[in-house]
């Protein structure tokens, strides 16, 4: 199941649960509001989960994409520092590891979604997901 | 209201295992 967001929402094109005030289950059951989540809550959920694994992953490259307000962003993620790449709306944000929300586009974001943002550039250290066990 | 989990909020970057 894909996360699609109805045509009538006004992030359209982006998840439902970006939009600010959307309400977020951590993995102990606890709820937050997504502007609320912070590092801490995301590292303590994946510790819960047992199947999910905190990644490291750095933004190496940001370029233009051919798909309109689009951006291709190359990760370097985990330890292996593998290279992945993620085509993604200007204004879709990421979660920068003791920094928060934040996108290329962070006004954009801003504006449709009404979650503030920080601008995401070259360096940064997003949270992303890995399966724990592959063995 | 609609609760989402957590997990839905971060990209999932797995990396390709080629062995």
């Amino acid at each position: 199941t894909s996360p699609h967001s109805s045509p009538s929402s006004p992030s359209a094109g982006l998840p439902p649960f970006f939009m600010k005030g959307s309400i977020i289950q951590l993995a102990d059951g606890e709820l937050k509001r997504v502007e609320d989540l912070r590092t801490e809550d995301f590292v303590q959920s994946a510790e819960v989960s047992g199947e999910l694994k905190i990644d490291s992953s750095t933004v190496e490259r940001i370029e233009c994409s051919r798909t309109p307000n689009a951006v291709i962003i190359q990760f370097s993620v985990g330890e292996n520092k593998a290279q992945v790449c993620v085509e993604v709306l200007v204004e879709y944000p990421f979660f920068v590891f003791g920094q928060g929300w934040s996108s290329c586009c962070p006004d954009r974001t801003t504006q449709l979604l009404a979650l503030s943002c920080a601008k995401l550039s070259v360096g940064d250290v997003c949270i992303s997901l890995t399966l724990k066990s592959l063995k | 209201v609609p609760v989402f989990p957590w997990h839905s909020l971060v990209p999932f970057l797995a990396p390709t295992q080629s062995d």
